[in-house]
């Protein structure tokens, strides 16, 4: 809870905003824990028996990630059921308890298991010591213990057809991982639940159709994503937006996409061309009235090129050019700091000096380092 | 860093040291700008918000600060919006200063590639940082030489690696990185003493044990494009 209404044991009490619940509130939460969201039982309480105060902490811990990679060898049926009863333990919602895991099944997975990991030179997790255990023969407290019903893989795996678990990043990766070979059956796309890029064999998620960003050869996957009208642009999220919002210096694509690419200048010396701005989907220059060398500066910047920069005015070719071709810098153009440089311009005026703008931008220096100090010896 | 060696102060102008209380250094990180810095998204798992960073340049020595440190807040922190926490994929993040740097000789920006500009197999590169060394943790930072691998090569270690990824190390895990250098440069020097950052220090088997196999690195080059799109977009367009 961020209300500081909650103290101590009820912060983590999703009700713990009502009233009544400020002090007597449920201790136990539910289980978010994707690795352990299988379990006979759904509400956990924190700390954890591995010394974790939230789940967010088990979920980014060392140990969630040890103990799938060890189930994967087999060591013992229940290992991952062990791993998740201390790291999500038990809740009795009734008592608010927190329910450990019988001394017998921490005996047993550590006999199993913790010879394996020697092979690759760690050590079984230390906080897991089985003495804090209740010993369900002698002690009478309730203490939790496999039943048939439990599943020895969890969620993150793939059940090979002879019982082992692998990670599910290995399930159709060309490698067979289990015994028999079941990780590489029925590996096309559409029985696994995916997508399958057009040419090579690929398979994507649903959700990465048409999300802008490229996944199979080509961005086939992006093309054909929206149905704009003749006077709309696409962004790139494939969204629509009218024409005459592109390169208006305010963003109307959610990804901010038709206010990128706006302003084009050379950025090698052999080529110095025009500075031009790409507005509505039509290509404008730059009139040189009122031009100023901040003015250089602040384009490339814009352009990632904050190096030095080398402004020339060139006259217009008044064959080629026509006259609203060109955008006006806006009177007052200073009391728009730190906004995109094509915000500053109007078309539609007269250029008095009957130039435009040619710009080259460089590189900022970058890489180098001091070199070593000169230490007479 | 496994099987390096500690540097001298300013040969790495660029490193800097991802901090938050009250655990102090908790990622490596990359200067790419007076108030831009690269860095992993798994550092931000559970601390995603940029009150509790800072981040610290101008250091060699952890527990020494030196004349030349400077220490910024974090305004902002992108996150790759694809970051994958299972497979760590697209396993990069941008951060944004509260306020530029002062660049000195021993605060600096790296070089980013240019669009397309990948680095080749078998080149020989630099990590560095300030995690663990196999045996112990460092205060001072460690520099060590790798060659980067080919992604087939890699992929005969690791069946998750994607184009988001590089391989960079030896097949005898001799020079390694480890748990603290995420988020720490790979870099390779281009022309005559330039540096271009290829490599962000992401993942690879634990190191410290005998597992073997090289070190996996986000892949700079994959991300020029989304990286100076989003400082435009957090320079001009967000106000």
């Amino acid at each position: 809870c961020v209300l500081p209404a909650c103290p101590g044991p009820c912060a983590n009490d999703p009700n713990c905003e009502i009233p009544q619940n400020k002090t007597n509130c449920s201790q136990c939460e539910p289980i978010t824990l994707e690795l352990c969201m299988n379990l006979p039982y759904n509400y956990t309480h924190f700390p954890n028996y591995l010394g974790h105060r939230t789940q967010k902490e088990a979920s980014i811990s060392w140990e969630s990630s040890l103990f799938p990679a060890l189930v994967q060898t087999n060591c013992y049926k229940y290992l991952m059921y062990f791993a998740c009863t201390i790291l999500v333990p038990k809740c009795e919602l009734e008592t608010n308890q927190r329910i450990p895991p019988c001394r017998s099944l921490c005996e047993h997975s550590k006999e199993r298991c913790e010879s394996v990991l020697g092979i690759v030179g760690l050590q079984w997790p230390e906080d897991t010591e089985c003495s804090q255990f209740p010993d369900e023969k002698s002690d009478n407290q309730t203490c939790l213990m496999p039943d048939q019903y439990v599943e020895e893989c969890s969620p993150s795996h793939f059940k090979c057809l002879s019982g082992r678990c692998i990670l599910a990043s290995r399930r159709c990766d060309g490698e067979a991982d289990c015994e028999d070979d079941s990780d590489e059956a029925n590996c096309d796309c559409t029985e696994r639940g995916l997508w399958q890029c057009p040419g090579n064999k690929m398979c994507i998620k649903h959700s990465m159709i048409c999300d802008g960003f490229p996944d199979c050869i080509d961005e086939l996957e992006e093309k054909n994503c929206s149905s704009c009208t003749q006077d709309e642009l696409e962004c790139a999220n494939h969204e629509c937006v009218s024409g005459d919002r592109w390169c208006d210096g305010r963003v109307d694509c959610t990804d901010s996409s038709d206010e990128w690419n706006c302003v084009t200048a050379s950025n090698n010396i052999s080529s110095l061309m025009s500075l031009v701005i790409h507005r509505a989907a039509s290509d404008y220059q730059v009139c040189a009235d009122e031009w100023e060398e901040d003015l250089s500066q602040w384009v490339c910047r814009q352009m990632g090129l904050g190096g030095p920069s080398m402004t020339v005015v060139t006259p217009i070719n008044s064959q080629h050019s026509e006259p609203n071709d060109l955008l006006h810098l806006k009177p007052k153009w200073r009391m728009h700091n730190g906004s995109a440089f094509h915000e500053l311009l109007l078309p539609g005026h007269s250029c008095e000096s009957k130039s435009k703008i040619s710009l080259l931008c460089t590189k900022e220096d970058c890489g180098r380092r001091p070199a070593a100090r000169m230490s007479k010896r | 860093i496994l099987g390096g060696r500690t540097s001298r102060p300013g040969r790495w102008p660029w490193q800097c040291s991802l901090q938050s209380d009250p655990s102090g250094h908790i990622c490596g990180c990359v200067l790419i700008g007076k108030k831009w810095v690269l860095t992993v998204a798994h550092c931000f798992e559970g601390r995603e918000n940029a009150a509790v960073w800072k981040v610290v340049f101008g250091i060699n020595n952890l527990d020494h600060p030196s004349d030349f440190m400077q220490t910024r807040l974090v305004k902002t922190i992108i996150l790759h919006p694809r970051y994958n926490r299972a497979v760590v994929d697209y396993d990069i993040s941008i951060v944004e200063l509260n306020e530029n740097i002062e660049e000195t000789s021993y605060v600096r920006p790296v070089c980013l590639p240019s669009k397309g500009q990948l680095v080749e197999p078998d080149t020989y590169c630099y990590i560095t940082g300030w995690g663990h060394m196999g045996n112990k943790m460092p205060f001072k930072l460690q520099e060590g030489e790798v060659r980067i691998i080919s992604l087939e090569h890699c992929r005969t270690y690791f069946d998750t690696i994607t184009s988001r990824m590089l391989c960079a190390g030896y097949e005898s895990g001799t020079v390694d990185s480890c748990m603290g250098d995420s988020g720490g440069p790979l870099v390779c020097e281009q022309s005559k003493g330039q540096w271009t950052l290829y490599g962000l220090t992401s993942w690879g088997s634990v190191c410290f044990s005998k597992v073997l196999g090289p070190g996996v690195y986000s892949n700079v080059s994959h991300f020029v494009d989304w990286i100076e799109r989003q400082i435009y977009i957090h320079s001009f367009l967000i106000n």
